[in-house]
């Protein structure tokens, strides 16, 4: 473990946390994408299938543990919560994921490691995570006013996938035979899906304005 | 040459 690595983990961890306190305490799931999470859930669930398979470490399994509690509980507040799901914007979210889902799904059938449903299941993950983000960007463009926390939210999740980059050249340099070229393919396409939503939030944070997205 | 997948990462 090195410190992009944990550094990436933490990132990833607190812009669940800011979600979680965000939605809780202001009761509303407003600019929020329901699509964007249960995309997420979809890639937790099926790339720690290994939760039944393989132990890593504590960390390990408790990260896994969090992140696929935290997103179905997001899931289930925006969908059942009687107070919240009536602040969900369900008009303004209605990203077509089939459209991800399926051409992620048939590349991981083509394109894999090891053609066995845990290793196709696994790769598919890896591939939709790339994209699962879209959705989220897609409602913040129609949202007039993206509040902080919301805003946040997608900085520190384009954070953590910048983190993992470093990362990877770190074990690249140290870690003998470290390659997964797969992984780090999807994994740059997606941080260039952020790079234009960091411009803009960079910019609204240094003229100290409202971040908005141009549509 | 199949790659060595690293997967304790998250």
């Amino acid at each position: 473990m090195n410190i992009f690595r944990l550094a990436g983990d933490m990132m990833h961890l607190f812009s669940i946390i800011v979600l979680l306190l965000k939605i809780n305490a202001t009761r509303s799931c407003r600019g929020v994408s329901l699509k964007t999470q249960e995309l997420y859930a979809i890639v937790f669930v099926c790339r720690y299938l290994d939760l039944f398979t393989s132990f890593i470490s504590l960390y390990n399994t408790t990260m896994k543990l969090i992140f696929l509690l935290s997103t179905f509980t997001i899931i289930y507040w925006m969908r059942f919560h009687k107070v919240i799901r009536v602040t969900y914007d369900r008009e303004q979210d209605t990203f077509r994921y089939q459209f991800l889902i399926l051409p992620c799904f048939l590349l991981a059938l083509v394109l894999n490691n090891e053609f066995s449903a845990m290793e196709v299941l696994w790769t598919f993950s890896i591939y939709l995570e790339a994209v699962a983000i879209l959705p989220q960007l897609v409602l913040l463009q129609r949202t007039n006013n993206i509040d902080n926390l919301t805003g946040n939210y997608v900085f520190l999740l384009g954070s953590y996938r910048a983190l993992y980059i470093l990362n990877w050249i770190y074990r690249f340099m140290t870690e003998p035979n470290y390659r997964q070229y797969l992984v780090w393919i999807s994994g740059i396409v997606q941080t260039i899906v952020y790079i234009d939503f960091f411009y803009y939030y960079i910019r609204s944070w240094r003229n100290n304005e409202k971040l908005s997205l141009p549509a | 040459v199949r790659e060595k997948i690293a997967k304790d990462e998250l």
